[in-house]
């Protein structure tokens, strides 16, 4: 397996945006790409991580491999990498280990590093193809700022949505807060549009403590997708175009 | 009052 990436940036912005929630894991690499799946140890949400070959400068798996890793020791090790570096990620079969190598692109500085891997036993979860009930498209940095305001006023977070805007609503000791925000279109600027398509109205209530791990990601991404049924989890996506994407799934809270 | 579900719940272990 030997997979090289021109920038470190965005590698160093994926493991950033999920270390915190999942520790350990195993990146799964085939020939279309490298992914994980993995729940946070209570098992109340779900991150799914995606990079496709076609987003690497070069790309190889001649077998499939499973490398158990430290999500927080592969983040000391990309805190080596400039962000402009490229990253080369190398693991031979049955070694024990993976290699990372990292260049400067004048070539004049090359780093290497070997991180050994781990024996992970990975419970994976089959994510059934759903048609959701309302999607909001977003801009990610709004989504991060509603759930950190909201967070100083409660541990939960109502979102509705309606035809033509989203809501979404606290209470806690001190009071209560709530955002609303209105579907809003952009011809000249897509990233800062509000898209809400509406099949039937959802009212699903979550902890922020998750969502706000979850905007760890908004770095990666100008935009955010919330996926919503009733009584089913929330799907966040974080779309990277020709890279892949990061998903977190997130059970909601039910009523007693 | 509201309760936390798992998402195990929901998906299927494979």
């Amino acid at each position: 397996f030997e997979a090289k990436w021109d920038h470190a940036s965005t590698l160093k912005k994926v493991i950033d945006a999920v270390k915190d929630l999942i520790g350990d894991t195993s990146w799964d690499c085939t020939n279309t790409g490298m992914s994980l799946q993995s729940m946070d140890s209570s098992h109340v949400a779900l991150v799914h991580v995606l990079l496709k070959s076609e987003g690497f400068e070069s790309y190889r798996c001649d077998r499939n491999v499973s490398m158990g890793i430290s999500l927080n020791s592969m983040a000391k090790v990309l805190k080596c990498a400039g962000n402009d570096d490229s990253v080369t990620l190398r693991h031979e079969s049955e070694s024990s280990v993976v290699n990372f190598a990292f260049e400067s692109h004048k070539e004049e500085r090359v780093s290497e590093f070997e991180l050994k891997l781990m024996n992970i036993d990975t419970e994976h979860l089959g994510i059934p193809e759903t048609e959701y009930d309302s999607i909001i498209k977003m801009p990610s940095a709004d989504l991060r700022r509603t759930c950190a305001d909201l967070s100083q006023f409660g541990d939960s977070v109502t979102i509705s949505c309606a035809k033509s805007d989203v809501r979404f609503e606290t209470s806690g000791d001190i009071g209560t807060g709530n955002v609303r925000l209105s579907a809003r279109g952009s011809s000249d600027k897509p990233e800062t549009e509000i898209a809400i398509e509406m099949i039937n109205p959802v009212s699903l209530t979550f902890a922020l403590k998750y969502l706000n791990f979850f905007t760890k990601a908004a770095p990666l991404s100008d935009t955010v997708k919330l996926c919503m049924s009733n009584n089913h989890p929330l799907c966040v996506e974080f779309p990277m175009p020709e890279v892949g994407y990061i998903r977190y799934y997130l059970a909601p809270k039910i009523d007693e | 009052d509201s309760k936390q579900s798992k998402i195990t719940a929901f998906f299927v272990k494979t």
